[in-house]
């Protein structure tokens, strides 16, 4: 038997939303520490991988390792019809071949209920080496939105320079260039809105910035977001999921391949 | 032009 019953059930509505677009059928890997999915878009050139940890749920029971294979944009479609407010509640026999998902709303006595089939998948697994990064830049992930929106507004591919006296995003297309600068911030006061550097080795690397765009879909599960960067290895953008007591429950983080010089 | 590196050459299958 597994059920996991989420009293915030806005957080996994935001979850399907931020992943839904990029991958469209993937397994969940339950077990008793939690959930978790690992998929490649179908051009294998982006990764996303979640995780939510048994904790993050407000019940949580896992009997054997179940693994639910199932088409994600039909699973965001049926969670989407949840309310903001609403209790989700993910229940599976051991032997299932569907999962049921309930939505209670809280002030309600009413009780909702669909049942989603599964699907057999050739799970592909990547091993991701540990790494060592030159270069990691937090920043508010509204901001970092916002920079990926505006920028693709003039080209198809952002290179990113991180050097001591800050992080460039820059792009050019065939109207122009456009390039923002960000500098660590000074001050503590306000953490959600901290941008903080760290640098061991300068870098310069470009990314295509339509999965940049799709990745900042997740804006909405974390204020701040997390870029970290070697030389010629995959980017990894990382938000943080935490729950009312600011403990971290789980994470989405996208990997992304990126462009070199021909 | 640059060209669009694929994560498969990065991230080994297990």
């Amino acid at each position: 038997m597994f059920e996991a019953r989420m009293v915030r059930g806005f957080i996994i509505k935001r979850i399907l939303e931020a992943i839904k677009d990029l991958v469209s059928e993937a397994s969940w890997d339950c077990s008793t520490s939690g959930m978790s999915l690992q998929a490649m878009d179908t051009s294998h050139v982006s990764l996303v991988s979640v995780s939510l940890k048994a904790d993050g749920f407000d019940k949580y029971r896992c009997d054997r390792n179940l693994t639910l294979g199932m088409n994600l944009a039909s699973l965001a479609q049926i969670v989407k019809a949840a309310g903001n407010d609403d209790v989700i509640t993910i229940k599976a026999p051991d032997d299932a071949d569907k999962i049921t998902l309930i939505f209670e709303p809280k002030s309600e006595t009413e009780t909702w209920e669909y049942e989603i089939k599964l699907m057999n998948l050739d799970s592909e697994y990547l091993g991701i080496p540990e790494t060592d990064y030159s270069v990691k830049i937090n920043l508010p992930s509204h901001k970092f939105q916002r920079i990926c929106r505006d920028l693709s507004q003039i080209g198809d591919s952002v290179t990113i320079s991180a050097a001591k006296d800050g992080v460039r995003f820059s792009t050019t297309g065939d109207l122009g260039s456009g390039n923002v600068k960000l500098n660590q911030t000074a001050s503590a006061d306000k953490p959600d809105e901290a941008v903080t550097i760290k640098i061991e080795e300068p870098i310069i690397l470009s990314f295509a910035l339509k999965y940049l765009n799709h990745f900042a879909r997740a804006t909405a599960l974390s204020p701040q977001v997390s870029l970290s960067l070697s030389k010629d290895v995959p980017l990894v953008v990382e938000y943080v999921i935490h729950d009312d007591d600011d403990d971290e429950i789980g994470y989405i983080r996208y990997y992304l391949a990126p462009k070199i010089e021909e | 032009d640059k060209k669009q590196m694929k994560l498969d050459k990065f991230f080994k299958k297990s």
